[in-house]
């Protein structure tokens, strides 16, 4: 699913 | 990497390295909200708890180091050593009134019900809301200098631009996280009132002084 699994983001 | 999350992230920064440029030159804090720092200071760490445990970039490591390093440090100036500036009085926003009912959403909504991730998802649901404490102390006094002003134009504009960053990546690379999303436009509606009065009042070289 498209959440933020990769927690690039600030 | 786009140009929108880079101009948000050196929005950010910029906004930061105002805020310290204000307190250091002024020797002052007066104006600014310690609460609203204190707040600042919990969403940085619980955000980037992973910054030892997965290394993204070294831009991405450098920015997590600076952000968790200035927000303790400007709560190092507003609460000892510019203390006697610190405008107490004034600065009463109730922040149980915040981090209670945030702690619990992160509980109820979230991506996945794992200890990194609900603590992750508090730090995004109480960004959206930690600058309040600081609107809500120049409600009280009436007014802002103009520095901060500029301060939380740079701070709002950080998270419009992080909107902007996600309406890209999700026609560039079909991303989308909706709690982040959500968060952040809760976040900087809370900041259109101050862009309204920033725009009309601060760009003419008027200072901000409520009520409008």
């Amino acid at each position: 699913d498209n959440n933020n699994n990769n927690k690039d983001e600030l | 990497m786009n140009i929108f999350r880079l101009c948000g992230d050196m929005s950010h920064l910029a906004a930061i390295i105002i805020l310290l440029l204000k307190m250091w030159k002024t020797r002052s804090v007066a104006g600014i909200s310690g609460k609203s720092q204190i707040l600042f200071a919990t969403v940085f760490t619980a955000r980037y708890l992973d910054l030892f445990t997965s290394f993204i970039s070294i831009y991405n490591t450098c920015m997590k180091v600076f952000f968790i390093g200035t927000v303790y440090f400007t709560i190092y100036l507003i609460y000892m050593k510019f203390k006697a500036t610190y405008d107490s009085n004034h600065d009463s926003f109730r922040v149980e009134f915040l981090i209670v009912p945030v702690g619990g959403l992160a509980f109820l909504v979230n991506h996945e019900f794992a200890p990194l991730e609900i603590i992750w998802t508090f730090s995004i649901y109480l960004e959206s809301v930690a600058i309040l404490p600081q609107l809500f102390m120049i409600s009280k006094t009436g007014e802002a200098e103009t520095i901060t002003s500029h301060y939380l134009f740079a701070l709002g504009s950080y998270r419009a631009l992080y909107l902007c960053n996600w309406i890209y990546r999700y026609y560039a690379e079909g991303f989308f996280d909706l709690i982040a999303v959500v968060a952040g436009v809760v976040q900087t509606i809370l900041y259109c009132d101050f862009f309204y009065l920033y725009i009309t009042k601060v760009m003419k070289g008027k200072k901000i002084s409520l009520p409008a």
